[in-house]
Formats: C-alpha cells, structure tokens, sequence
C-alpha cells in the first residue's frame, strides 16, 4: 500500500460526506446504496464513522462528471481514466469525481463499470491511500471486475488504511461477541475484520499497531495450512503467504488477497492434487478449489460433499500422496484417506493418527508432500514421515524451509 | 532516422500522456533534448514496469501498452 507525501489524514473519527449529482445510468437508491457500502468497507476496519449529508459543505463531496468539470485533471471519455480522488484536506480535498462518459452498474458486468468497486478504491484516496502494486488490493490503479456480493477488504488495504487511523475502537476493547448491525454508513457488524485477521491472536498486535507478519525464523512460528503449487510450496498463517520456489532462493513474501482476492484469510488446510493442477483450500466446513489464479466455479462447497460426516465442522490439515493418489485428512486425532480418482473416502476411515503414524501422536497444524517424503506440522516442529514405512524420519522447527 | 510508421507515433504520444498523468513524466519542449526526452521517458517506462510486475525493459513493448490501456484510476501510481 502507499500513502499521500506527508501522509494526509483525517484528525477526527466523524467524517460527512455529500452526493452532489447521480448518474443517469442507475437508479438514485443505487447509487447511494453502492456509496454507503463502500464507506462501510473502510468504516469496518477503523475507527472512522461516516455520516451522509444533504445539503452544505461536507469532507467527502462526491459528483459525477465528464470532460472538464472545474478541476486540473479533466476526464478522457469512455474507458482509460474512470474517476479520480483527493486525499483529506478543506476545499477539494476528500472530494471524489466520477467519469459520468463510463457506464456505471450495480452489478459486475462486462458492459459497464461496478460503482461500488470504484467508489471504494476512490474513498480510500479519499481518506488518504494511494495506490497499491499489490495485484487484487483494491487500491491497485487498474479496475479489476470482481464479484462483489460478498467483498472483503484485502489485507494489503487493511493494513495500509489502518496504518493511518487503526482498527476500530471495539477491536481494542477485543469485544466478546459481534456487536449488532447499525444503519448503513455506520459501523457495520464486526464480522468482516475479524474474518481478515490472522486466526489465532495476532502475536504483534498492539492497540495502535495492526497485526503484522511473524519473523521467517522466529522459533515459535506456526502455520495454518501448507502446500505445494506447482512446484513451488506455499506456507499460509493468517493472511500472510510465505512462497517457497525452487528457481529462487529468497522467500517471497505474499498475501492470499493478492493470489486469490475473494477468498478470506484464515485456511484451516490445504492441498493440491498436481495431476489436476488442482489446489484445494479449506476453512471451517467450506472448500475451494483454484487452478493457478483462478478460484473454480461452484465453490465454495460444503466439506461434507468429500464424505465427512456433518459432525466434523472443520479439518486441520490435508495432504495429498501423488503416489498414491490418496487424501489424507485430519482431524483431531483422527485421520481419513480419500480416493481422488473415486473421489470417495476409503472404508475402514476414519483411524486414530498414533496407530498409523508412530511419533505423531497429537493434531495435525498441516502437511504437504515433498519429494516423496510427508512434513506434518505441529506447532512449532515439523515431523519428516517416510510414508510407505509410516516411519518418523526426524524431528525439525517449522520454519526449516525458510533458510534459517 | 528510421520512420516511424503511424501507429507507432500514435502509441508512442498515448504512452507520453500516460506517463505524464501517473508517472510525473515531463518531456522537454526544446527539440535539442530529444535524446534526453527518450532516456527519461524509458526511465518513467522502466518504473511504470516494475510498479505493475512487468519486465522491466524501459521500452514500450505490446504487453507495457496494453497494461497503460485498462480503466484505470486517474490518480498518480507516484507521487508528484
């Protein structure tokens, strides 16, 4: 993420805004409905609240125009540039313009624009972001059609807006239940940050500091999920990615919003079936499936389609033999053994962990297969598994990979 | 000089606007620097380049004139 030189920002919580004029191309209720949501989506990770005026001179003014229209920076007609923003000041600062020569939508279609999408990449200029070269941030320059039913804030955003305001209040106050939902423009339910934060309490978070990623060699790392993607090998915690490449020696360092920018951070497990060029996520009783980039149509899907029974709300790791083109999926401390090419759980499953896997005899944090070898993680040890033996090899730190 | 065929000019003066609107590329009126125009627009090319992950040539090829023609926001990708 970037800010603004000298890092403009409101000095207060309570910021107005004003919708000046609408397009013709939506319905009124849906232009302020695509504004008040985006407003939401920064209102929900910091401690700012947004209140809309109707009348009179408001921070955030917000007007649709074409062509010239009484600034420096006139609109070029349909495409190239869509809107633009000014970072928090008096005057024209906040205010944010909207090329009224583009074709605005409600919904993502190829034949015209999201306004919600757009509005909420210029709100957060508005507020004082400037661009991100993350791919899949919302502040990246270039507008990237998305689903938006369901849009969570990627975590370079998050970690960029909150650098200049913090989380929200309640986040401090580390609230013991999701406080109930308000009228839009305010607050809104606690459910997406918390969704964006790291699963377990974030080691770095202090009330004025948002969470950050963990040390490559800190002794007491731990990870969510593990696997491999073609190749290479991708260790998950929170919304941090560690990448793992044979063709280079440095660790990049990554987030999931910036592979994979719907899906929410937190997995439970991973795995990839390289046959299908298939990476499989999980979190809670949900699955995905991506190829590269792209998540797979018709996901996410219940866990309970693999097999499990709806008991198992969740799995804690996965790890897929290529020899043998089974599943291995644990759960406490039990296992189950799935047939990819069937795409069934075998009979006789599931089976206790410590009978099959001698030296394991607690949960499983997460596996992956390297080399004909398994790694299962617990903690902060990892465990080198000679799988045809099911014998226990050695006994390493979990961040061994990192080249500590 | 080698002629520069239509197109050409014409991607060559969209990519000039295009790095004078985001990349804080300010090109010499006087013609006697046109060379040092050309170092310093291949410069703003290299760091448009590196902003977007595209390797990083300094020269406008198909796929750095393809990224400058997606909708895009119209604030500067650096500070100016």
């Amino acid at each position: 993420y970037s800010t603004f030189p000298q890092s403009p920002r409101w000095w207060k919580d309570d910021v107005t805004y004003r919708i000046l004029n609408y397009t013709p191309d939506m319905l009124q209720a849906d232009v302020e409905e695509a504004i008040a949501k985006a407003f939401q989506l920064w209102s929900s990770v910091t401690p700012l609240r947004f209140t809309r005026l109707y009348s009179g001179q408001a921070d955030i003014m917000i007007s649709f125009a074409s062509g010239f229209h009484g600034d420096f920076y006139p609109f070029d007609g349909p495409g190239g540039t869509l809107a633009h923003a000014y970072p928090p000041n008096t005057g024209i600062g906040g205010d944010a313009h909207f090329d009224e020569d583009e074709n605005w939508t409600k919904f993502t279609t190829y034949s015209g624009y999201n306004l919600f999408l757009v509005a909420a990449h210029e709100l957060g200029h508005s507020l004082g972001l400037g661009h991100s070269n993350v791919f899949g941030a919302l502040m990246y320059p270039i507008y990237m059609a998305r689903d938006t039913r369901d849009y969570r804030l990627p975590q370079d955003d998050i970690d960029g807006i909150q650098a200049l305001y913090g989380p929200p209040r309640e986040s401090l106050e580390l609230p013991t239940k999701a406080f109930p939902p308000q009228e839009p423009t305010e607050r809104t339910p606690a459910e997406a940050p918390t969704e964006m934060l790291p699963r377990e309490e974030p080691t770095e978070v202090t009330p004025s500091k948002a969470p950050r990623r963990p040390d490559d060699c800190d002794p007491h790392l731990t990870f969510d999920a593990i696997t491999t993607l073609r190749g290479e090998t991708l260790f998950f915690k929170g919304s941090y990615v560690w990448r793992k490449s044979p063709y280079f020696s440095e660790i990049e360092h990554d987030t999931i919003s910036s592979f994979w920018p719907s899906l929410a951070a937190g997995f439970d497990a991973a795995y990839e079936v390289d046959k299908k060029d298939r990476v499989l996520f999980f979190k809670d009783d949900q699955y995905w499936a991506v190829s590269g980039y792209s998540i797979e149509p018709g996901f996410p899907r219940p866990i309970r389609n693999l097999g499990f029974s709806t008991s198992v709300g969740k799995i804690d790791a996965a790890v897929h033999d290529q020899n043998t083109k089974k599943t291995y999926f644990f759960v406490g401390n039990k296992y189950w053994s799935f047939n990819e090419n069937t795409q069934s759980m075998e009979r006789g499953y599931p089976r206790k962990i410590a009978t099959d896997f001698q030296g394991i005899g607690h949960k499983v944090d997460a596996a992956f297969q390297k080399n004909g070898l398994f790694y299962f993680f617990h903690g902060s040890n990892q465990y080198e598994i000679d799988i045809k033996n099911k014998k226990l090899i050695r006994i390493m730190k979990s961040n061994s990979w990192f080249n500590c | 000089f080698p002629v520069v065929p239509e197109e050409e000019k014409e991607d060559m003066q969209f990519a000039k606007k295009y790095l004078e609107n985001f990349y804080g590329f300010k090109e010499e009126k006087n013609a006697f620097f046109k060379s040092k125009n050309l170092n310093h627009m291949s410069d703003k090319i290299r760091e448009m380049q590196s902003f977007f992950g595209l390797e990083v040539t300094g020269k406008l090829n198909r796929k750095t004139l393809d990224m400058m023609k997606q909708p895009r926001c119209g604030i500067p990708d650096v500070r100016s």
